[in-house]
């Protein structure tokens, strides 16, 4: 059985759908059966992989609101292990039109049971609220991936969303645990970037990875050919702190 | 009657709350009495003025929900003539709350008649969505700035937010405007941000500011001392550009 992971952080432009992009393509390289979900209405993990916005295609749209399933949603990428379920602009409305439904906050759990065997990881990028996509995403999902941006505010946030996980976890998804938190555009010439590593280290009950993204303007670039980093350029520095990351998560979560 | 102006963008992390912030400070030492009005649950714009979170406080959704007018939740600030409307994370349940309520879209522009005529500019800083928080901001506004990161992904996302406006038009506010992009975070020792700003400037058909905001780490520092940048470091380059911004904002809309 696969693991789920939400990548999600209320907080925007921390480097979400960055990590949810490159760690999904570097466990994928390891041989590794992933599912990568955007369900973020921006749509930027699956213009990431190059795939343009196309109306007809299946999207997390239609399987949300029951009109297909994750699998028949599942497109190929330019990696073998690698499978993308494309967002569309229908999820900026459908954070309304599923409040009136009946399970409302589970949709995407219950949507994952017919795939959650065939993949060893699956990876949801969330938008940046905490709305009923994001909680959908939650209460599917094994573990939170927080990316924390090496910044004030990022780190300032940081409580609002472990309450968040709480309440989920009180009620929708007991077994939700936090997979850790990642430090994200860390910049060693910067103090606040040493200021949020020691503040995390020091004071965060939970695990904070060993491995800390530096900000590395490949990984900015790389989105614009449609491709991970590794794809584009898989010497930069970008590259290897993601390869490294799919390598500490095997190492916690060791799945022969 | 003070101009309306919603700082809006659904990309996360662009540079939504720091233009807030410091163009509100900005004009107010120009001596022109401005409100600013956090409209985001995360409540940067809050803390980035040093107010700590007190749920006792009258805030936005206490306005939003109709237990006070805005002149009674405005709070005054270390500068003269900068007052702000703080947020608070009641404004999270506010969106789900509001949906049911008459007139959900137009609360924030019928709170504003009250207090409209004491102000010359009223800033309203947006959280990274398009939901009922955003289009209640781009209701009552006469005009909506774009902050735009030159980066890839905040270019891709500004279609979305057009269009949104384009709606937003037809429907609940014929009058609004877009007073213009704002490129943010610009480095020019980075291709992709000149790339970023011949495009927008090449093909976006409506006003990009002569100012441009560069990537300077004073403006990320500030917050953490509760101030914004020119009581912080007024000689920094992110000072002296929204400085600049103000300056340029006032000749568009000379309001002597
Ligand atoms: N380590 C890094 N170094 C340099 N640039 C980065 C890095 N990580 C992300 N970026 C860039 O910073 C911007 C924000 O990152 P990204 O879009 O991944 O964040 P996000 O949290 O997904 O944003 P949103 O909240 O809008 O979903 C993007 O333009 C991205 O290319
Ligand atoms: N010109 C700049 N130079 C350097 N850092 C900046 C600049 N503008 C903003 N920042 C920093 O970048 C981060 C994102 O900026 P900010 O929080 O203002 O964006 P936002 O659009 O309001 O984010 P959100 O979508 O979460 O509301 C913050 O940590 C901020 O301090
Ligand atoms: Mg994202
Ligand atoms: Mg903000």
């Amino acid at each position: 059985m696969g693991r789920v992971i939400a990548i999600a952080n209320q907080k925007g432009g921390v480097g979400k759908t960055t990590t949810a992009i490159n760690l999904a393509a570097s466990l994928s390289v390891a041989e590794r059966p992933v599912l990568l979900i955007d369900a973020d209405p921006q749509s930027n993990a699956t213009t990431g992989f190059g795939l343009a916005r196309d109306p007809e295609r299946a999207n997390l749209y239609d399987v949300l609101l029951g009109a297909c399933g994750l699998a028949e949603a599942a497109q190929p990428t330019e990696l073998d292990h690698l499978r993308l379920v494309p967002s569309s602009n229908d999820l900026i409305g459908a954070e309304v039109e599923l409040v009136a439904r009946d399970g409302r906050e589970r949709r995407l759990r219950n949507a994952l049971e017919q795939v959650r065997g065939d993949y060893e990881f699956v990876l949801i990028d969330c938008p940046p609220s905490l709305g009923l996509l994001t909680v959908n995403a939650l209460t599917a999902a094994d573990g939170i991936i927080v990316p924390l941006q090496a910044e004030y505010y990022a780190l300032e946030g940081l409580s609002n969303l472990l309450r968040t996980v709480d309440l989920i976890r009180q009620g929708l998804n007991p077994g939700l645990a936090v997979d850790g938190v990642l430090l994200t555009m860390f910049d060693p010439r910067n103090a606040i970037s040493h200021g949020v590593e020691s503040e995390v280290r020091g004071n965060f009950q939970g695990r904070v990875f060993e491995t800390v993204i530096p900000r590395n303007v490949r990984l900015s670039e790389a989105p614009s050919f449609g491709k991970p980093a590794l794809l584009y350029d898989p010497r930069s520095k970008g590259c290897e702190s993601y390869l490294a990351l799919a390598k500490e998560l095997l190492g916690i979560f060791v799945t022969h």
